[in-house]
């Protein structure tokens, strides 16, 4: 089965928008045909790749039965995207009011071939969305920025995730990305380390550091790759890229 | 009436909690009684502050019918809270299928004499806990980081409150709080003047800094005045306090 994985974290602002769009453009630099799923109402990965959220159905259609897969998916050349878009918040009402068990995302997502992988940002919120992407996903990684607040919703999605992963084959955790990393703050250096001890094995050896043209590309639409190639924050998404493909497997 | 400002913004990270705990504080030092309230929950706030949210039924007893506010709230001696816990996360689940127009909180917030003011950190959701939030507040607090990302966000959720407040009375917005602020860096300043065109009279004239201080503090519990208070981070918040209480009609 092919890769499809949730850039995952409750708490809010960690990166995993910033890690979605740039994962998704450096895996398909390296060759790989990726799928990019935008499952947040706020629509940021769409809007991070240079779409008009308002102008797109995308997932919010293919969940709630108006479009195939295959009519939801835009075409970016580099990559395909499955948009996000404010109808997604109706979206998660409904779902919440259903029956438990639903696989819609799962089910749309066997329809497409030609994909290497699937890449899915989610919403800062462990409702019925996520839960859709956790019953399609086949693994999970978890953005999140070295400070004490981020520990602490860590050690609650870390054992959330176990929980899911062991009763019910919910998605493994792949990795977890430090990101915003600055070698020179204490705090960042100690909650590294913390993440080493009590989650040994998951953080990523490569570190995302702070490099506002990180922030600046999406204003322009484009990944880092495209916006600022010699950047700092070009050079560790390659990294990661690079780190990730081999704990896939297929380095 | 006495002022119930919630500290709202779906977008996550941009300083909610952190806005929460030290406005808090920092009013307490002006001499104002005040009651934070965690609503989300993560139970950031109530970390912070240095309390243990898993030993504490807080926010969801009451809401949940449990408890009286009286009892839930914990005395700090500087401030009063009513705590968070994961409990919360149950009691949206149940407050979403209940009937709509429960005004259980702002119910539970009348009860309680020699309060001079009332902060209420939100989580990164307009769930049925920030709606709950939104029926009790006299007022929202809108903290953001100048970004594009956040900008995108801030549009979606003025709108909101617009209609909010025009149809249904919600409360008004009593300012936008910028944070993570670096005058050096050309996206914020860009964010800054963004805001000040769209959005006329809401950024407060005082942006927080970016102070690695405001990211330690609460990994001991403490508020920013108690921690570093010759940091940064404390005359920033200062300078937010006095501006805030003039907003108020009460410098
Ligand atoms: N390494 C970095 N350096 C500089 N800026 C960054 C970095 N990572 C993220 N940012 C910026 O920080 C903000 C928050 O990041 P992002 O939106 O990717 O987080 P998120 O986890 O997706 O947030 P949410 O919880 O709201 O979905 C964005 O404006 C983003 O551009
Ligand atoms: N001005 C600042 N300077 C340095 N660090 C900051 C600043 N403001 C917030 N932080 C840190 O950034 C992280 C995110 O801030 P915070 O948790 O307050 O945001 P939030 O909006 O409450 O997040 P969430 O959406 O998850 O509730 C925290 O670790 C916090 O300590
Ligand atoms: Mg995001
Ligand atoms: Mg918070």
């Amino acid at each position: 089965h092919i890769p499809r994985l949730a850039c995952l974290n409750h708490k809010g602002g960690v990166g995993k928008t910033t890690c979605s769009v740039n994962l998704a453009a450096g895996l398909a630099r390296l060759g790989w045909r990726v799928l990019a799923v935008d499952a947040d109402p706020q629509a940021h990965l769409t809007a991070s790749l240079g779409l008009v959220a308002a102008d797109l159905d995308g997932l919010a259609g293919v969940l709630d039965g108006r479009l195939t897969l295959a009519q939801a998916v835009a075409d970016l050349g580099q990559l395909h995207l499955l948009p996000g878009s404010a109808a997604l918040a109706a979206t998660e009402t409904r779902l919440a009011g259903a029956a438990v068990g639903s696989h819609k995302l799962a089910s749309a997502l066997d329809t497409l071939p030609g994909v290497d992988i699937v890449i899915i940002d989610c919403p800062p919120h462990l409702g019925p969305l996520t839960r859709q992407v956790l019953a399609a996903a086949t693994g999970v990684l978890v953005p999140m920025t070295p400070d004490f607040l981020a520990m602490q919703s860590l050690a609650w999605l870390m054992e959330t995730l176990a929980e899911l992963s062991g009763t019910s084959g919910g998605p493994d955790v792949v990795g977890v990305v430090l990101n915003r990393y600055s070698a020179q703050k204490r705090l960042h250096r100690e909650v590294r380390e913390l993440v080493r001890q009590h989650f040994p094995g998951t953080a990523f050896a490569t570190a995302i550091r702070e490099n506002i043209a990180l922030a600046e590309a999406p204003s322009f639409g484009q990944d880092i790759f495209r916006y600022a190639p010699r950047s700092a924050g070009a050079a560790d998404f390659t990294a990661l890229c690079r780190e990730l493909a081999v704990r896939l497997g297929q380095p």
